[in-house]
């Protein structure tokens, strides 16, 4: 079961599997251009020596037999190296990467989440429920506004009619209205004496 | 602790010693056994070059890599965030698997903030709307004062009304 | 394999980013 090193690969950008491959394929492939140049420059070298009793097989033998116990040497310590690497260099020991910090202030479970949108909704609907109520309220204040200064006119008016009474030295207009039916009264019978002493 | 980098060069310095230790002269010397006897100082020449070559390949390999990958730098922000993280004791979280709810941990303080700020939103306008109602139930009360002013002075004018009327009365007779 | 494990490691890393770039536009419109 390979470990895919999920978290490794969200912090390099690479999965550490990868680089160590990269890393082996390249130093596999100087091993054998370093080998390639070896036998070359045997091979020139037996070149420059005349009735040479070595033939170039033998020592492309010779190569592939020190190659391939080089190999085998490079591919246990290649193997020890990226034990190694994946332990100590290229792993995420048990920390937190600096973009999930949050996981670890919040961890929040799906109910608790949807609880929170849930709470969420409610209140932007109350909120909106308040507004509402907010603008019928003032609505009223604005006709209580209207009303209020049509009824305080109406009281205006009123307390000029009051006025005009005053205006005319009367201070209560009723009780001069009294006043008057009691003078026309008198008024009639002085009248009326009169008449019947003329006749 | 030891740093990443300081711990990559060493790992590195270790295979190349025991690669080049494998791969001893002895053994070089076995394997061109017939070149060898036929000219020793140049098997010897030629041996030292493998290893150097050998040597100074795979550390400029490692040397791009680091290059290329910015490894030094990456590896040292690793060093500093384990350094960072090292009081932590429970195991730390990893990815769940599942998107939605890993991403909940991160939108989760923002959508604590709205609710904060939703919820102050609230109280502040039932604060005010309860200072409108009472406003209003003020008003109410006044015009129903206004009102019954009104309709007193209403009363009494159409009292007069009817007195100046049964007046007329009288003076008409 | 390893294609993928690269593209989710680079996903988990940067999308959170982006969707909270866009859950807090979301927000602040919202509250607009």
């Amino acid at each position: 079961s390979v470990d895919p090193m999920t978290y490794e690969a969200q912090f390099f950008g690479f999965t550490p599997q990868m680089c160590m491959l990269r890393i082996c394929i390249a130093f596999q492939d100087y091993l054998f251009e370093v080998m390639q140049a070896v036998e070359w420059v045997i091979l020139k070298n037996l070149d420059g020596i005349p009735d040479c009793e070595i033939s170039p097989v033998q020592i492309h033998r010779c190569t592939e037999k020190f190659l391939s116990f080089m190999k085998g040497c490079f591919d246990n310590l290649f193997g020890k190296m990226e034990q190694l690497f994946l332990q100590l260099i290229l792993c995420i020991p048990n920390i937190l990467l600096p973009e999930d910090k949050y996981k670890e202030i919040h961890p929040y479970s799906e109910e608790e989440f949807q609880h929170l949108q849930k709470e969420i909704d409610q209140l932007q609907e109350k909120y909106k429920t308040e507004l509402y109520t907010k603008q019928t309220l003032l609505a009223e204040l604005e006709e209580q506004k209207i009303v209020q200064a049509k009824l305080k006119q109406t009281l205006a008016l009123f307390a000029e009619l009051q006025n005009v009474g005053r205006d005319h030295g009367t201070s209560d207009f009723r009780e001069s209205l009294v006043s008057l039916v009691q003078n026309s009264r008198k008024l009639y019978n002085i009248t009326d004496d009169v008449e019947k002493e003329s006749k | 602790t030891v740093s990443r980098v300081k711990l990559l060069d060493t790992i590195v310095d270790t295979f190349l010693q025991k690669l080049v230790a494998a791969g001893s002269y002895q053994r070089f010397t076995d394997c061109y056994k017939h070149f060898y006897r036929l000219q020793p100082e140049m098997t010897q020449r030629i041996y030292d070059k493998f290893i150097t070559q050998l040597q100074t390949s795979i550390r400029e390999e490692v040397s791009e890599i680091k290059e290329e990958g910015n490894l030094e730098a990456v590896l040292n922000a690793l060093d500093k965030i384990v350094e960072e993280g090292k009081a932590q004791k429970e195991p730390a979280w990893r990815p769940s698997g599942i998107p939605e709810m890993d991403l909940h941990s991160t939108i989760a303080p923002y959508f604590l903030q709205q609710r904060d700020t939703l919820q102050r939103c609230v109280q502040k306008q039932e604060a005010e709307n309860r200072q409108l109602a009472d406003a209003i139930l003020a008003g109410r009360k006044q015009v129903e004062e206004l009102q019954l002013q009104i309709q007193a002075r209403q009363e009494a004018w159409q009292a007069l009304h009817r007195e100046q009327r049964e007046l007329l009365a009288v003076l008409r007779e | 394999f390893d294609e993928i494990i690269v593209d989710i490691a680079t996903k988990r890393k940067q999308y959170p980013r982006k969707i909270l770039e866009c859950v807090i536009k979301t927000i602040k419109a919202k509250q607009e």
